[in-house]
Order: structure tokens, then C-alpha cells, then sequence
């Protein structure tokens, strides 16, 4: 069974099940150990190298084998970690085990546009004022009426050495937001990419002196990106296409990477994210099999009651008008035959001599006949009249 | 009764060469 459709047929709502969107997926790091190589790391050398791969293994990894940056004597220590989803996921949560120490402060950005521009989820700091020029979150969440970037405190150290960053998309947005019915909240949650900017380490007595840094190396493993495919309601799974690249398995009439437009026959209403309620599938045009293109006219969509502003395009089979439901100039409809029979319409067959025009009714077929002719092509003389030898009065009174 | 169809044949076009249909 599709899961964007009814038993009965009908289409309705779907989404992609949540998965860690960052796994097997490259991360792109601004800084690693190993080149040169030092006694602790060596990326030439799988048994002491530490790639940013080791952050996105299938099946995790374990403090043993993490990511590690060189280690760092001066400041600004940032250290960039980038991760492209390949297409737009709507996030859950944004999570990050870090195998030493955690740092200080870190931010934690998205992009929604494959890494031209960025946008801040959220900070992690001792200090949120020093290190972003922001107050503390306040246990309520954000004042706002919509979501934005709070300052969170910095990941406590476990007792292990490590530590974890977790970030919920929750925490950033006001409660009793929906889905469903807040582009506010849809855009906060979606993201192409994520980047963790780690900006300061943690020091022995948390100190804010960066001038008393000692050498420091950045260490983590487990990056997890919670989330779900972005297929706005019309997918229920996400696929590879022939080029490697990850789409929307589309329904519901639709088609894109994200399914965010309708398929070019399916414009007799305007695209739509389905919501819970309602899938807002996109319609077909109807023409009656004659025609195979059609575009949307909101003019006539708005006069239909919002039902229907499709407008076929280059009719077939002799038929016209906005569905190909009726028959150009020069044919009528045949009445024995369906609408959408490709010989629903017939030529008029208009006699060259006996009729007045070329064009009959386009619903009876019945050409115009000149006076004294009669017949459906106006082939025949009428009772009373007979065929003179004057084509332009081929019938005449009979004396 | 039906009549029967105009005669093509039968048609003068003499002084009207240019209504003549071509066949």
C-alpha cells in the first residue's frame, strides 16, 4: 500500500520517515591532524589517522577512532565542520558527541540554499554575551512569535572526558506552532546543510583570557543530523536518482527534488504542501484525451470558486475550447461517438455547390443551405424544388 | 421521398468559373 494514498484511492498527506540525514554523507572540515604527521596522528596511516569520515559512519564510532583537528596553539581557533545533505531535509535535531573535553562555545548554523548563505539555529556558550553578543536562553524558550537562534549553555563534560551537544529544533521555536499551518516554523526547520562552527575551547577554570589558551586539539565523533526528507507532504520516501542525487519519491501529481511544483499536466489548481487534513494533490486537466499540455489561468481559477483554472493547450483530434469539449470550425460532434473518441468530431463535408459556407452547427453538423437545398451537407434539392444547371442557384421551384 | 443529390455534372459554369470547386 502507497502510503499517500486511501484503500479507496484518495490521495492523502505523506512524509518520509526520520532519519540521521548526515550519515555516510561527507563532512567537510576546515582543519584535521595528520599533515604533517605527529606522533599522535598520522593521516597517511589508517591506524593513527583521524578523518572527518569517522564522524559519519554507519553504525557510529567509538571514542577510539574519532575526528581530530591539529592541535591549535593560537587564537581564533575555529574550526569549521560542514555537512551538505545533498537536498532539503526538515529537521529534528542537530547532535554531536565530542570523544575530549567539548569546547566552550560553539555555533551551530543551516543553510537552505546549499552553502551560499547561512543562517544561526543556535549557540552553545559559557559565556553567550562575550562570545555572541546574546543573553542567555531563558527557560520558556524564545519571546518571539516565531523561532530564532538561542544562546544554550555549553556541553558539560561527562565523566569520561567527552561530552555531547544536542540541539532540538524545539528549543529555538515557540510552542503551539503548526506545522502544517506556520511557513514560519517550515522554513526554521528546513536546511540543506549544517555547519558547527567550534569557536572557543573549554579551559581549566572556564576562562574567558584568550591570551591564556594552551594547546588544544578539537576531538569528536557521532555527528547526527535527525531529521526528515522534505517532500512537503506529497512523498513518502526518498530516493537516488540516476545521477547519485537524493529526490523526493514524488505523489499526488507533483515532481521536483522537494515535490514542490506540480507535474506540467497536473496545473488545474495551484501546487500546495499537503497537510495533515488535507493532501491538496495536483489535478490533471481535463481535455478529454485530446490534449497532452495545459497551463493554469488564476483569472479562471478564481471564477471557478477556486476549483478549477486549467487551460488545455493545442487540442487534438479537430476538437477546441478550454477542456477540447468542443469542435473547431469546419467539424461537429459526432453524436454516436464519446467525448473523448479521437473521432468525436466529424468534418461538415459542407457540399461545394448546395451549402451557403463551410462551417455547419457545431452540434447538429447541419450546414447552411442555400435557398431550395436541403440535407445535412445540402446535397439534396428540397420537396417542391428541383436542380437547375445555375451553381449559384442549384435548386429552382418546380413549374 | 428522398431526392436525389445534386449532379455535379449537370452544372453550367460557364459565367462562373471562379465558384468552380475543384474535384
Amino acid at each position: 500500500t502507497d502510503p499517500c494514498y486511501e484503500e479507496g484511492g484518495a490521495p492523502r498527506g505523506c512524509i518520509p520517515g526520520l532519519v540521521n540525514a548526515a550519515l555516510g554523507r561527507e563532512v567537510l572540515v576546515s582543519n584535521t591532524c595528520g599533515r604533517p604527521a605527529t606522533w599522535a596522528c598520522d593521516s597517511s596511516d589508517l591506524m593513527r589517522a583521524h578523518p572527518p569520515a569517522l564522524l559519519t559512519l554507519a553504525g557510529g564510532s567509538t571514542s577510539s577512532v574519532c575526528w581530530r583537528s591539529e592541535v591549535l596553539h593560537r587564537v581564533p581557533l575555529n574550526v569549521t565542520l560542514t555537512v551538505p545533505l545533498g537536498k532539503a531535509f526538515e529537521l529534528v535535531f542537530v547532535s554531536l558527541r565530542f570523544c575530549s573535553a567539548p569546547p566552550a562555545s560553539v555555533a551551530l548554523l543551516k543553510s537552505q540554499d546549499h552553502g551560499h548563505s547561512w543562517t544561526p539555529l543556535g549557540f552553545f556558550s559559557s559565556h553567550c554575551s562575550l562570545d555572541y553578543g546574546r543573553p542567555p536562553a531563558s527557560s520558556d524558550g524564545p519571546a518571539g512569535p516565531g523561532p530564532e537562534a538561542l544562546c544554550f549553555p555549553a556541553p558539560q563534560a561527562h565523566s569520561d572526558g567527552g561530552g555531547l551537544m544536542a540541539f532540538s529544533v524545539q528549543d529555538g521555536s515557540p510552542p503551539g506552532l503548526d506545522l502544517d499551518s506556520s511557513p514560519v516554523l517550515q522554513d526554521w526547520l528546513t536546511a540543506t546543510d549544517i555547519r558547527i562552527l567550534l569557536t572557543r575551547p573549554s579551559m581549566p577554570g572556564d576562562t574567558k583570557d584568550l591570551d591564556a589558551i594552551v594547546p588544544y586539539s578539537y576531538s569528536a565523533t557521532e555527528l547526527q543530523v535527525g531529521g526528515r526528507c522534505k517532500c512537503n507532504g506529497h512523498a513518502s520516501r526518498c530516493l537516488l536518482d540516476t545521477q547519485g542525487h537524493l529526490i523526493c519519491d514524488c505523489r499526488h501529481g507533483t515532481e521536483g527534488p522537494d515535490c514542490g511544483r506540480c507535474k506540467p499536466f497536473y496545473c488545474d489548481r495551484p501546487w500546495q504542501r499537503a497537510t495533515a487534513r488535507e493532501a491538496h494533490a495536483c489535478l490533471a486537466c481535463s481535455c478529454n484525451g485530446h490534449a497532452r499540455r495545459c497551463r493554469f489561468n488564476m483569472e479562471l481559477y478564481r471564477l471557478s470558486g477556486r476549483r478549477s483554472g486549467g487551460v488545455c493547450l493545442n487540442c487534438r483530434h479537430n476538437t477546441a475550447g478550454r477542456h477540447c469539449h468542443y469542435c473547431r470550425e469546419g467539424f461537429y460532434r459526432d453524436p454516436d461517438r464519446a467525448l473523448n473518441d479521437r473521432r468525436a468530431c466529424r468534418a461538415c463535408d459542407c457540399h461545394p455547390v448546395g451549402a451557403a459556407g463551410k462551417t455547419c452547427n457545431q452540434t447538429t453538423g447541419q450546414c447552411p443551405c442555400k435557398d431550395g437545398v436541403t440535407g445535412l451537407t445540402c446535397n439534396r434539392c428540397a420537396p417542391g424544388f428541383q436542380q437547375s444547371r445555375s451553381p449559384v442557384a442549384p435548386c429552382v421551384k418546380t413549374p | 421521398d428522398v431526392m436525389p443529390t445534386l449532379d455535379m455534372a449537370l452544372f453550367d459554369w460557364t459565367d462562373y468559373e471562379d465558384l468552380k470547386p475543384e474535384v
